[in-house]
């Protein structure tokens, strides 16, 4: 992986006083290439290179630090920072409230649903009595799908017969709010293209007043990742993404861009099709895959 | 005048990263760039201002070249062979989780339907929450049979059920649904490669997001060893994505992009041409 060929490129380097420019540049080169097989955005990856380049060229190690590893750590450094840093940011559930609400938010077929039932069951273990509430009327089955995942997670779940998901969100909440203290909003697939979607994801918001809304975004997307964050930002303000599907060979480098881009950090990873697949975000684990 | 390495490779690294940002994956972008160096490198131009319509023309004709592969497959041929041997025609879906396998399953349903073909659906995802309800309905709306297990069946069984009903009923088309599956999982892909062997399908369609970046690559490698893809749809189309899986999936398999999936509606399918994708990048 990466962390192989810089260090072999770093071995021709081990005598040099400081770090010359041209293999600089070749180490930038082989980064660049990480990161864009990685699925983080081109410009990105072009800004994330010049302050790379920069730093190598101007920063001396410490002292009886190696040159490779100080490389290896500005990369690494730069990253983690683009993420938000070290630490993981806490899922916003106060006990004291009367009721959280999550909302899940995403394009199509990322893991809405099934990371629904996952944090459902993620919160149970830490105390909470959790509810679903299905507000997808358009996906064939959605309620039923929802409706399964809920029994096999211990959860409450309601769903409305109605072609308005503003209404199912709404009474939905209306439904569980007494007999639990979260409640977690599955909605429908939609992209940046669809206005009325958007609209309808502004409205559903402005009505249950979530207390986090979640991307949902999965890990195999692309370049446009950045672009359709942002659109789902700018419809209802993020506070979280959640990353799904790390179980594959999928780099999530999209994740880069939907953070930069939001300013939503990354709460979770999804990690496989059971309810179970679900875990905190380790920035420093994340980098470090992404590399390769 | 000779066309030279340095003419050419500041236009090539931004052809490169064009390709790249369109969701070309990093190896097909590399190996176009590569296979356009070759070409352009040492060819006579009248002057150097010809250069970037020189270089243009080869990236359509490499483009093109990749997209239409030795491979041509057509989904009303493969059909009406079948016919003639007196047979349905099997055709089998597969594809990573949520790539649009059920949704393209029922938009192609409708389109042999709309043919006069008999359609019969095999609802082979015995494992995901809702997959068989999900069918269901598609399957009431657009008047074909659905044949299905429970719940935690073995998928082949479910799929042979429906290709024995067909056979008897004299259907034209069985479309067979697969659970969505990460092609790291080595048991999963293994079950798919079991259930090919069991229903000798006419055609293996595998269905990609177009939303998906370098991942369509191993994606679409990984399935063509383990079950070979005859044809690919790639869905999606209409969320603003990119659609550079199409050079990816193509390049690293050798199968035919048959259909784009452009919207959630049962007529929401139409049919891919490699002009199109050309135009997108160099339009
Ligand atoms: N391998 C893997 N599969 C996942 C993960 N999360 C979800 N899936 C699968 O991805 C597919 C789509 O999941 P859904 O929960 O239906 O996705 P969705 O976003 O609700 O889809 P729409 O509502 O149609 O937009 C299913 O097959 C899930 O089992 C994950 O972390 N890893
Ligand atoms: N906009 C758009 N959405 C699509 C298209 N094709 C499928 N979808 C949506 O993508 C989501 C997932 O579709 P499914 O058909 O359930 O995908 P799948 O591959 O069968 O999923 P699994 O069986 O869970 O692996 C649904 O919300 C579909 O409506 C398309 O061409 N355009
Ligand atoms: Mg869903
Ligand atoms: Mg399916």
């Amino acid at each position: 992986g990466l962390g192989d060929r810089l260090s072999s490129l770093v071995d021709k380097i081990k005598g040099a006083p400081v770090i010359d420019e041209k293999l600089v540049k070749e180490v930038v080169r082989d980064v660049q290439r990480a990161l864009l097989e990685a699925d983080v955005d081109v410009q990105l990856v072009l800004d994330l290179s010049k302050r790379i380049e920069k730093r190598a060229l101007e920063e001396e190690p410490p002292a009886g630090v190696p040159k490779r590893d100080y490389l290896l750590r500005i990369v690494y450094e730069e990253l983690v920072e683009l993420l938000g840093g070290e630490e993981t940011e806490e899922l916003d559930v106060d006990p004291s409230r009367d009721v959280n609400v999550i909302m899940l938010v995403g394009l199509y077929g990322m893991g809405k649903t099934t990371t629904a039932a996952k944090l459902a069951r993620y919160l149970q273990r830490r105390g909470f009595k959790v509810g679903l509430v299905c507000a997808d009327p358009y996906r064939p089955a959605a309620d039923e799908q929802l409706r399964q995942l809920a029994e096999e997670v211990g959860a409450p779940v309601h769903t409305e017969d109605t072609d308005d998901a503003v209404e199912m969100a709404v009474k939905g909440v209306e439904a569980l709010k007494d007999e639990c203290d979260v409640i977690i909003i599955d909605t429908a697939g939609r992209d940046r293209l669809s206005e009325d979607l958007i609209e309808e994801l502004k409205e559903m918001a402005e009505k249950v007043e979530p207390h986090e809304v979640l991307l949902v975004l999965d890990a195999t997307v692309g370049q446009k990742a950045g672009d359709h964050a942002e659109a789902f930002h700018e419809a209802v303000p993020l506070t979280g993404v959640i990353l799904t599907k790390l179980d594959t060979a999928a780099k999530g480098g999209g994740a880069l861009s939907a953070v930069a881009r939001t300013g939503a950090p990354i709460k979770f990873i999804g990690t496989g099709e059971r309810l179970d697949d679900l875990e905190e975000f380790n920035p420093k684990s994340f980098v470090a895959r992404l590399l390769g | 005048v000779m066309i030279t390495r340095e003419d050419v490779k500041d236009v090539l690294d931004e052809l490169e990263l064009e390709l790249i940002s369109n969701d070309v994956a990093v190896e097909v972008a590399e190996s176009i760039r590569e296979e356009l160096e070759q070409e352009l490198i040492g060819k006579k131009v009248k002057g150097k201002s010809e250069i970037p319509k020189v270089v243009e023309r080869s990236l359509r004709r490499a483009l093109l070249s990749v997209l239409e592969p030795e491979k041509e497959v057509d989904l009303f041929e493969v059909v009406e062979k079948a016919r003639e041997e007196g047979r349905p025609a099997v055709l089998m879906f597969v594809g990573v989780n949520g790539s649009g396998k059920t949704t393209t399953i029922a938009k192609v349903a409708k389109l042999l339907k709309d043919r006069g073909y008999s359609v019969v659906i095999a609802a082979a995802d015995t494992f995901r929450a809702a997959a068989i309800e999900q069918l269901e309905e598609h399957a009431e709306r657009l008047g074909v049979t659905l044949i299905k297990g429970e719940k935690g069946d073995d998928p082949a069984a479910v799929a042979f059920n429906a290709v024995q009903h067909a056979e008897s009923k004299g259907k034209d088309v069985v479309l067979v649904d697969t659970a969505g599956r990460a092609y790291t999982d080595v048991n999963l892909m293994e079950e798919l490669k079991k259930m090919k062997r069991v229903l000798e399908p006419d055609l293996v369609i595998f269905v990609g997001d177009a939303l998906a970046g370098n991942d369509a690559v191993e994606q679409a490698r990984t399935f063509d060893e383990y079950v070979g893809i005859d044809c690919a749809i790639l869905t999606k189309v209409d969320a603003d994505a990119k659609g550079g899986a199409v050079l990816s999936i193509t390049k690293v398999t050798g199968a035919p992009i048959l259909y784009l999936g452009v919207g959630q509606g049962y007529d929401d399918l139409k049919r891919f041409t490699p002009e199109w994708f050309v135009e997108r990048v160099t339009g």
